[in-house]
């Protein structure tokens, strides 16, 4: 038990930085920002807790809580997506994780989606965001029938249509 | 291995029988809100095992579609005062696709008691076997770090160190 | 006590429902949603809790719980500015309270506050939508300035270009 | 009355002395992720007496502009380690014009002993005279209902019954 959460704990501790700088980097800032974990106890992790930091490009270190809001969605992104690396879990459901983000971050967060999904890790992504969907292989659009009262959906296949 | 379809039968604003799907491997959800997006993502929830109080409703029986009206100001409790009899069961079932080519159908009813009924390719099973199946896909339930509700990202990231180590001892 | 509490309660109730309408109508459904509020006890609101309702043009009633995140945040903008009403604060500040919103329900938003600003009702709305501030007769552009580490501003009055 | 300008000195991301506006009937505020809009609210919600703990700060010294590196990893808390001197102090100052055509200058700064002082047109006062006033014009921070932070619109909606009675009981 202690060593398998060692062993979870140092490969996603080894994954996120890299998580973090693909989902940072940019133009201006090509190296991205740092991410990582720490042990509140070395001695003994089980019984206290693992802090997460994240600080983005050309920031200084700050807590967790004095991130913006962007800011937190693109740390909290990382993390889950370094816990996944660990233990794969075949696919992602995330429901409108875009939220709070500019139009920057979202077209970061939808190349890492594009570059990462696979065969082995399927995204089914929740978005009103065109900066986002536009990216998708495809589509499934809800409506609401009004005539019956109930959801109805269509499905489209954004691969047949070139860029 | 991945999702291929789901098929809903009177699963929360879904009436009736639906097909939904394919998903690739970046499939994209988009409508109007209250279109019925995230009762989708319920709906996935849902047959993966994911419990009511997580999916918006405080009973299995909430999940079922319902097209009447409740509480309407001075309107009685009658049943009958929807145009159509109102479903009592619903159940939704997921297409799923192993690495090596398996075709696996999950699929969770609920009855007209309120209590789930749990099946893998028609077969009913318990629901310790069906979970044991998931798990086998690596769909963890009990982690759930795969599915990010909606209004939920932020709250990842500032979780207390303390909720960090149980996230990770749980997919360890 | 008793008195300015019933007073206030009973006003915005009376206030809520067409509020609600202004913010839900549409061409599809030109009458809007419907709103009110309830009293938990008719004996003594002190003691008790009062009861939001809103229902979404042509959809069922049901409890606030079940409604979409866009729609919550719709109803949410109702009680605020009938709650306003009463008592009219001298402006608002709103922190992306469009997060949730799709584009119409934005658009719905954007013309009720311009609709309903004047001198004695200011609206200072932190956005990241397009079809939001397009409309406020100014901006003010907040950035980071990275070789001082420091956040600049600068203000643009739109009334200054035609539509 | 109406908020025609902020000026802050030395608050969360904002350096130096900046003046902030005009600000007419309808301003958007707008800017990429963490560029300061949310920071600039928390000057207009400082400058009312609005406490730290809801401007995401444990206390009044962590709203003051602070450029400097803090935990990094290896690096020690060594304050001059930062190329410039970091200030002590920081104000925020709103210019308010009354319905009558009167200005208020309302100015709250925080001292390097970490409390609060509080002037209106440059005279001193206290707490409760600066809230009185505020009150007059019908800001009422303790209700709070006109200021809506990041994140917390849905929750109005969804709040108890309870809640909702003592929202509309301190407006009343
Ligand atoms: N059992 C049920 N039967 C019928 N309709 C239901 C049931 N449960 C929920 N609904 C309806 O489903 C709608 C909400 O759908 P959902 O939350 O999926 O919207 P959404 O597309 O995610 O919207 P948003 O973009 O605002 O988040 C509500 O209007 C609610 O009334
Ligand atoms: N005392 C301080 N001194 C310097 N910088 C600070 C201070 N407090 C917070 N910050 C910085 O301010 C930034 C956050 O700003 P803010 O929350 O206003 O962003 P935002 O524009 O609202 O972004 P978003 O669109 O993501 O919500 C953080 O990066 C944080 O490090
Ligand atoms: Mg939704
Ligand atoms: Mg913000």
């Amino acid at each position: 038990r202690y060593d398998l959460f060692h062993r979870a704990y140092h490969h996603i501790s080894d994954k996120i930085d890299q998580i973090y700088k693909d989902l940072t980097k940019s133009a201006t800032f090509p190296l991205g920002g740092t991410a990582y974990l720490s042990l509140e106890n070395n001695e003994d992790p089980y019984l206290h807790g693992i802090k997460y930091h994240a600080m983005p490009p050309m920031k200084r270190f700050r807590d967790m809580e004095q991130l913006s809001g962007g800011e937190k969605t693109v740390a909290a992104l990382a993390l889950l997506f370094a816990i996944h690396s660990f233990h794969p879990s075949p696919f992602f459901v995330l429901d409108e994780v875009d939220a709070a983000l500019d139009n920057t971050n979202v077209a970061k967060v939808a190349n890492y989606i594009r570059e990462n999904c696979g065969d082995n890790f399927q995204f089914i992504v929740i978005s009103l965001k065109q900066s986002l969907y536009e990216k998708a292989q495809s589509l499934v659009g809800i409506y609401r029938e009004q005539s019956i009262n109930s959801s109805q959906t269509l499905t489209i296949d954004l691969e047949q249509y070139p860029e | 291995g991945r999702l291929v379809e789901l098929e809903v039968e009177n699963f929360k604003s879904y009436k009736g029988r639906q097909k939904i799907g394919p998903f690739k491997s970046f499939t994209s959800v988009i409508g109007p809100n209250g279109a019925g997006k995230s009762n989708l993502m319920d709906a996935i929830s849902f047959v993966l095992g994911v419990k009511s109080a997580q999916l918006r409703s405080a009973q299995l029986k909430e999940l079922i579609y319902s097209g009447r009206t409740r509480h309407q100001p001075g309107e009685g409790e009658n049943p009958g005062d929807g145009d159509e009899r109102l479903p009592r069961r619903g159940y939704v079932a997921a297409l799923y696709i192993t690495d090596d080519g398996k075709v696996l159908r999950f699929m969770r009813t609920i009855t007209s008691s309120g209590s789930s009924e749990y099946k893998i390719n028609g077969k009913t099973v318990t629901h310790t076997e069906y979970n044991g199946l998931l798990e086998k896909q690596n769909i963890l339930i009990k982690a759930r770090n795969f599915l990010v509700f909606q209004g939920d990202v932020e709250a990842v990231a500032s979780q207390s160190a303390r909720d960090l180590t149980l996230m990770i001892e749980q997919i360890s």
